[in-house]
């Protein structure tokens, strides 16, 4: 309830307001502070679930990283957050997303929008797709890495002692009904046994999708054992949307400004 | 330069003991007085993003240190740390012409930047670095 603006020697500043603040003085003061975030609005985000999932987590995990001497503070929802969850899982960051922010304005992570798990017949091949909204980037901003993320659990039933090959591929065209055309971004070898994160390089894939977001027709990934047997990436270990929240799939982009952002006079 | 004769020493020393109300120009602050509690410096002021009700869309941090600046940069600057050179050459020409020319202003020396860690509108998670916005320091300018 301190409405009230104090000077940090808690002696009231004279010209200060000495009464709590009127509905529309705090509108007013909302709208100073959030012209300073360099925000139109105060954003409304659904988090129905969304705000415990992976995403936050790492982003959490990235602010932490940043502001040491706010450190304190963050751990304490850091731990709030992580107090939500059974398993404490590996730390999400890499040295290499330490490495992206030291060069970024701006951190943003994306919820995966749709992802069809196409269990077609066993001769054609399974895949998943995910698709990543990215035209809510402010004015200016150039995407200097971008990564995808995906969660491998350890696969300790059918496929024990197996090596798979993961391939990521880029969607870049596609008719209905039939396969659709892929690019080829990287493939991988994993084990069965495995955990962890997987991140994926999509730097130019998501300049392209922020330059020309018709072309954003999204990611695809195929499994197949080394004998060529194509497996669904469930069984594979990766965790999909239907996975524990703080482990499902999501896409982090670092952005540098283009030119600096001068608020316009008022 | 070197004093030829102690009379004009003598004098300005005659001068200096006595109380000097003529000398006294409109500008002219008594350093030794309480005015020294209003010479320019940082005041605390804590910006909270939860007293603003936002804590559901920004997750860190729960708000910052704004800052400000306020007080006095009056002669001899000495007085106040940080002043840029020229805000002495300010003082002296405010001095000199007190009503057309203002004295140097206290602003701040050191800004240091924050991060905000927040969701937008599709619930995708947004980490921006704003530089320049807590007032480590301040000073005459």
């Amino acid at each position: 309830g301190s409405n009230y603006l104090f000077d940090g020697n808690n002696e009231v500043h004279p010209s200060f307001v000495h009464r709590r603040l009127r509905t529309h003085e705090k509108r007013e003061m909302q709208k100073e502070i959030l012209s300073i975030l360099g925000l139109p609005h105060r954003p409304r985000p659904h988090l129905s679930h969304g705000k415990y999932n992976s995403a936050p987590l790492f982003m959490m995990d990235l602010y932490n990283t940043i502001s040491n001497e706010e450190k304190n503070e963050v751990d304490g929802i850091l731990d709030q957050y992580k107090s939500m969850f059974t398993t404490q899982g590996p730390p999400l960051a890499t040295f290499q997303d330490s490495a992206f922010l030291n060069d970024a304005d701006m951190v943003m992570s994306f919820v995966n929008l749709v992802e069809y798990d196409r269990e077609l017949s066993p001769e054609r091949h399974h895949h998943k797709e995910f698709k990543f909204n990215l035209s809510q980037i402010p004015e200016g901003e150039a995407v200097t890495a971008a990564e995808f993320r995906i969660y491998k659990e350890c696969v300790s039933r059918s496929f024990r002692n197996e090596t798979f090959l993961l391939s990521v591929y880029q969607v870049v065209g596609g008719r209905p009904g039939r396969d659709a055309d892929l690019f080829l971004l990287e493939s991988r070898r994993l084990w069965a046994a495995e955990e962890g994160w997987l991140e994926f390089d999509i730097t130019a894939t998501s300049n392209v999708w922020v330059m020309s977001p018709d072309h954003n027709l999204g990611l695809q990934i195929s499994v197949e054992t080394l004998s060529g047997q194509s497996i669904s990436s469930k069984d594979a270990g990766l965790v999909g949307r239907d996975g524990a929240i703080e482990r499902q799939p999501f896409m982090v982009a670092f952005f540098k400004v283009g030119e600096v952002h001068v608020r316009s006079p008022r | 330069s070197a004093n030829p004769n102690g009379k004009r020493r003598q004098q300005s020393r005659n001068r200096s003991s006595q109380p000097q109300e003529s000398s006294r120009g409109p500008g002219h602050t008594d350093y030794n007085s309480s005015d020294q509690k209003t010479a320019c410096r940082r005041h605390e002021l804590y910006v909270s993003f939860r007293e603003l009700s936002w804590q559901d869309w920004i997750i860190a941090p729960e708000g910052y240190a704004a800052n400000y600046c306020d007080g006095e940069c009056s002669f001899p600057l000495n007085a106040h740390m940080n002043a840029t050179n020229h805000a002495i050459v300010q003082t002296l020409v405010h001095l000199m012409n007190p009503d057309n020319v203002p004295k140097p202003c206290c602003a701040p020396t050191k800004l240091h930047a924050i991060s905000v860690l927040y969701f937008d509108d599709n619930s995708n998670v947004i980490l921006k670095k704003y530089k320049n916005m807590v007032v480590r320091a301040c000073g005459c300018h």
